[in-house]
Order: structure tokens, then C-alpha cells, then sequence
């Protein structure tokens, strides 16, 4: 187990550094074992540096800056041992445009390379944009939801309107 | 193995029988505040055997059953179904004789759920354990709910290497 | 003590029912003293019942539904005590554009009948093109903050751009 | 009294002098992930007295001085003003004497915080007290950090019962 957890390490620690730096156009990150030498027993720390800025506490990094540096580790953890499905729920609400447009690059990405279906909920148009098919969710009933399969050349204005 | 489609049926919002076709790449999921978006993630983990209803907003386990509108009574029970393509015959031994496997989860209020492989009635252990031998389940990374992207990086050290762990 | 916060109770109890209809398009929504007579000793409870949704706990409601009825109750202490300064930062993320409206729409309407003064941090283009002037931040060298008054006509493009 | 300018010198990333105007009605404030928008707001909230380094996202207090960038060595201290339009003289009897109050707070790293109210040093709560009596304050339900617009609806009711009392 505990070469297992090591060899997980590596690998995610490798992948989340390039990942970082592609996110954020620079800077770096990494993983690191702190308060035993046995990974079994040892706590998880990640060191992330936007580029330009000091190294500083993970607790100083801006809304958007901690969402795309949670999003590079778990790509990161994905590129290590797969999961078939991934579900990100409004991921993109804290980023400004040019930051979603580099998460919608990354996830057209991994999707080439893994066998990975993503549930992408989303209310950022240029999000929308990117995506292979959309439903849409609507309460044309009050309270009552249902599924419906949209057209992406159709409007995706019915689907934002105020009910 | 893929996972090819989700049905719901009385699942909080979802009380008519609603199917979503999970393809490859990306699908997108869009509609106004309140409309039952993220009640599609839950009803997700659910079927994969979450047993926390604080994780699906609840305060008990009932509360994933369609609890009526002003002009709907409340239902008394409630089903999600996911179909994996088990075509590759990738699956865990114990489930790995047909090309598509559905696990079902249902649940009556005041009763408690139930669980289905392929009609089979099944413990919660073994749908958590399929699921689990696919690297994915109710608490996974991969499932990333309304607000919690962040939490990763918030989390104690100590919780993040469990997180680690599962991509061991 | 004792009756100053009974009154503001029924001050704030009030604006909120009227706040949280007028967000929600409907529905209807009410505060109430819990665990004991003595208000300064009770909990407050908050009740919101969307429109054509049953009345169900509060931990049920969608991201964007908490985030209305949070502002309708902010607004509401406005308007009992009014504070001469706001901030809101980033409140219109989990919302959809006719929500994004609806709140843009009531600020306006605060603003006219109180000396409050707003600043409405935002990535929303639809926020924005609501204030009545705008401040970029930048950050041309990297690390290091400025403070860049917009003319409003301008593009807010380069504002949001990638560095 | 009104809000009428905030100045920085040497927060967190405004290592430079940095004003912002405070006009009637809605100020927008725009830009990048990162750039410092959050860093304003909390600016404001140090500068009302704020005494926890936690709601600032620092470990210290001493993190809100400016601490260097790969092109500029780090500061020693770090100075928030405020200024209030007092031509209306509602200000607390201590204060009232002049058309401008101006709240300033300077830091010194390892060193601690002072407070100076149109150039007098005074205490903490001094400062604290003239904010709550314009019913606002660090802890204000009027200043919204980001990602707390629903904590309101999520605190418990007792908890809640306070944010009332302010409104008292
Ligand atoms: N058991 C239930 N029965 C009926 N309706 C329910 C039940 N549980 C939750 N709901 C309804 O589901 C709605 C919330 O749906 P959900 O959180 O999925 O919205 P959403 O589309 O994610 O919205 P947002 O964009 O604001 O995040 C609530 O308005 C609530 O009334
Ligand atoms: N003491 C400090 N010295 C220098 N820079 C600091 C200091 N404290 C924080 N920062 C920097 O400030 C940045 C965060 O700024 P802030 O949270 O205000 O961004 P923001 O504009 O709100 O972004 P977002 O749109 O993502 O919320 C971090 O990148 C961090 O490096
Ligand atoms: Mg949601
Ligand atoms: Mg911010």
C-alpha cells in the first residue's frame, strides 16, 4: 500500500506541476509529504506560486486563482488513475473569461487522451460554447424539472430566461 | 467501463421519469437558478451509494423523494438507475457477464433504499465496491458539487492525502 | 434592549417578505423568533418558499435560490438600519442572467431611496454595465495592484483580458 | 457620514498608493482573477478594526503587509486611510468637530498596529466604536466577502439572531 500511495504521489505530482503552469499561464506548484516520512501516516501539502508573485499560503491566493489550482490536481489525479465519469458543478463561476476559456481548453484536452465523460453544469456562455451536446434542465412547471436535449445551433436564451 | 445513461424517477425535482444519455466528451447541462441541475449530480451519487443525506442537502434520507409542489402532491418513493457499457468486459468479476450493467437504487419513505444489479437485489457494500473498482463513487474528486471546487485546496493536509489515496 | 430588537425584528421581517417576492417573482418568505419567548434569548429561523415550490427546508434551495434569499434579507437590514457603505463582492456568481437583472434592478432601487453607497466587485457583463462608474484593478507588473479609473464608455475587455 | 475615499500603501499587492474615489450610487469594480479586487474590501475591513488575521486569509496579521514579488523585495509595514464626508456633523461627539474624519491604520512587521483619527492617535475600540455607531464595522452584514453571500442563510439561527442585533 504504501508503495502504491507513493507511486500515485509521483505521478499526480508530476502531472499537477505542467498542469498548473498551462492554467496559469506560468508560475509553479507542487505536492509535498510533511510530518512523517511515511506517506501512510504523513499529511498532503501543495505549494502553488502564480507566476510573478512570491510563494506564499495557499490561503492568500485569490477566488479564481484557488479554483484553477483545485482544477489542475484533480486533472492531475485523473490523468493518474482515470475515473470513467467527471461532474463539475458551476466550476467556472469565480473565473473571468480568459481563465475559462483556458479550463475549457484543458478539458478539451484530457478528453483526446482519456476515455473520460464530463457532466459540465455551467452558466457562462462562452463555457456553453464549448461543449459536444448541452441539456438543458427546465421548470416550465413550477417545481416540477425536466430534461431536455438542446440543439446547439438553437438558442440557449429560452434556457437562461426568467421563467 | 462507460457510463452510458441516468434515470430518474420521483428523485427530489425529477417526480416524471427523466432520462439523461451520458456521451463521450463533454455534455453540457444549462437552465435557470433552481430548475434541478444539481439535483442530477446528487441523484449521480446516490445511486453510487451515498449514505450521508447532509451531502444531498437533507436533513433525513426521504428528503430525495419528490416532497410535492402547490399543485403536485409529495410522492412516497423515489428511484435513480445509471447503465454502465460493459461491452469491454471490464467489470468486477461478480458483474461482469453482460455487455451493459444497470444498478438501481430505490428508495420508500419511512422504509429505506434498496439496491439492483441487473434486477438482482444487491448489498449497498457491493454497488459501493463496483464502483470503487472503477475509481469513482459517491466521495469521489471526480464528483465536484456546487461550490466545492476550492475545497480541495482548503482542506486540511491530513484529508487531502485520503483524497491522494483513491488515486493510488 | 429587549424591545429595540423586537422592533427591528418586525422592521427587518417585513422588507424581507417584500424583497424576497419581488426576487423571486413570487413565493413568499417570513422570519421568526425559535427556542424561547425572550428575543433576546431566541434563534432566528428563516422560512422560503420559491414560487410553486412546497415550503421545505432551507438547506434544500439551489445555489442561486440561497444567494437570492441572502440578498433579500441583506437588503432588508438596509432598510431597517441603513449603513452608509456596501460591499458586495462576487454575489452575482452562481446566478443566471434574469437573476443577475432582478438584483441589479433592486440596487438601483435601494440606491434612490438611501444614502448608501455600493461597490459591486463583479466579472458579470451585464453587472456591470449597470454601476454608475467602474474601477479596474490591474496588474501590468505582475504581483503589484493599480487602481485604474474606466471610462465608461470604454471597453471593459482590457480589464478582464489575460495578463 | 459618508464614505468618500479609501487609500492603500502597502497592502497585501497595493504595494504603490492606490485611491479609490467612493461616489454616490453603485461603483463597479472589474478585473482579472487575482488582481486584487478581494485585497480593497479587505483593506476596508482592516482599516475598521478588524482583528482577525484568519477573515483576512492570512496566518498573521503581519500578512497583510505587502510581502515582495519575484521583481520587488517585500515591505515592513502597510498603511489603510479612510475618509469620511462629516459636513453633516452626525459623527459620534469624540469626532464631530470637523467637515473630514479620516481613519487611518498603519502596521510595522513584528512590530503591531496603531490607529489615527485625523492625525490624534487613538485606541482600537475608539475606532471600532465610531464605525458601529454608523452601523457599520469589520464584521458588518454589509460587507460581503466573496463566497459569503449565502453564509447568512447557512448560520445557524443563533448565530443569526446577532447579524439582527446589529440591525437593532
Ligand atoms: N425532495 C424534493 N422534492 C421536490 N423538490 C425538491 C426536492 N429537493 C429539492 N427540491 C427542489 O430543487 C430545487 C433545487 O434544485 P437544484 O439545486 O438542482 O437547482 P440548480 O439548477 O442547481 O440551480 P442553481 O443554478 O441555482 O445552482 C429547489 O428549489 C428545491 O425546491
Ligand atoms: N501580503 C501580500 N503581499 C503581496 N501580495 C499579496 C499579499 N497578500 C495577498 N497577495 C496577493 O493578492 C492576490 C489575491 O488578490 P485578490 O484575492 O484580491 O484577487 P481578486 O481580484 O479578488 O481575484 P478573483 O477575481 O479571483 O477573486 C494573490 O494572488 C496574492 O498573491
Ligand atoms: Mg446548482
Ligand atoms: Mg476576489
Amino acid at each position: 500500500a504504501r508503495e502504491r500511495l507513493q507511486q500515485a504521489f509521483d505521478s499526480v505530482n508530476a502531472h499537477f506541476q505542467v498542469l498548473f503552469t498551462r492554467l496559469f499561464g506560468g508560475g509553479s506548484a507542487h505536492l509535498a509529504f510533511v510530518d512523517s516520512t511515511d506517506p501512510l501516516e504523513a499529511s498532503l501539502e501543495i505549494f502553488a506560486q502564480p507566476p510573478g508573485k512570491s510563494l506564499q499560503s495557499l490561503s492568500l491566493l485569490s477566488g479564481g486563482e484557488k479554483t484553477l489550482a483545485s482544477t489542475a490536481l484533480i486533472f492531475a489525479m485523473f490523468l493518474t488513475n482515470p475515473a470513467p465519469i467527471c461532474v463539475l458543478d458551476e466550476i467556472d463561476a469565480p473565473l473571468d473569461d480568459a481563465n475559462v476559456d483556458r479550463v475549457c481548453t484543458m478539458l478539451e484536452e484530457i478528453v483526446k487522451i482519456s476515455k473520460t465523460r464530463f457532466l459540465v453544469i455551467t452558466h457562462h456562455r462562452l463555457t456553453m460554447a464549448r461543449m459536444d451536446r448541452l441539456y438543458g434542465v427546465t421548470m416550465s412547471e413550477r417545481g416540477v424539472s425536466q430534461l431536455v436535449s438542446v440543439d446547439l445551433q438553437g438558442k440557449f436564451d429560452f434556457l437562461e430566461a426568467a421563467e | 467501463s462507460n457510463f452510458s445513461r441516468l434515470r430518474l424517477h420521483g428523485f427530489k425535482s425529477f417526480v416524471e421519469k427523466s432520462d439523461l444519455d451520458i456521451g463521450p466528451g463533454l455534455t453540457g447541462i444549462v437552465g435557470p437558478n433552481g430548475c434541478g441541475k444539481s439535483n442530477l449530480v446528487e441523484a449521480l451519487s446516490w445511486v453510487m451509494g451515498e449514505t450521508s443525506a447532509k451531502r444531498l442537502r437533507g436533513n433525513g434520507m426521504d428528503d430525495v423523494i419528490f416532497n410535492g409542489t402547490t399543485g403536485r402532491p409529495a410522492r412516497n418513493s423515489a428511484e435513480v438507475s445509471v447503465v454502465l457499457d460493459n461491452s469491454e468486459r471490464t467489470a468486477p468479476a461478480l458483474f461482469n457477464n453482460t455487455d451493459e450493467i444497470e444498478v438501481v437504487r430505490r428508495i420508500q419513505r419511512d422504509v429505506g433504499s434498496n439496491y439492483y444489479v441487473n434486477g438482482k437485489s444487491v448489498r449497498a457494500r457491493d454497488v459501493q465496491m463496483l464502483f470503487a473498482d472503477m475509481a469513482i463513487g459517491a466521495h469521489s474528486a471526480a464528483i465536484v458539487s456546487q461550490g466545492r471546487i476550492a475545497a480541495i485546496i482548503n482542506a486540511k493536509p491530513a484529508e487531502r492525502r485520503q483524497v491522494l489515496e483513491e488515486s493510488a
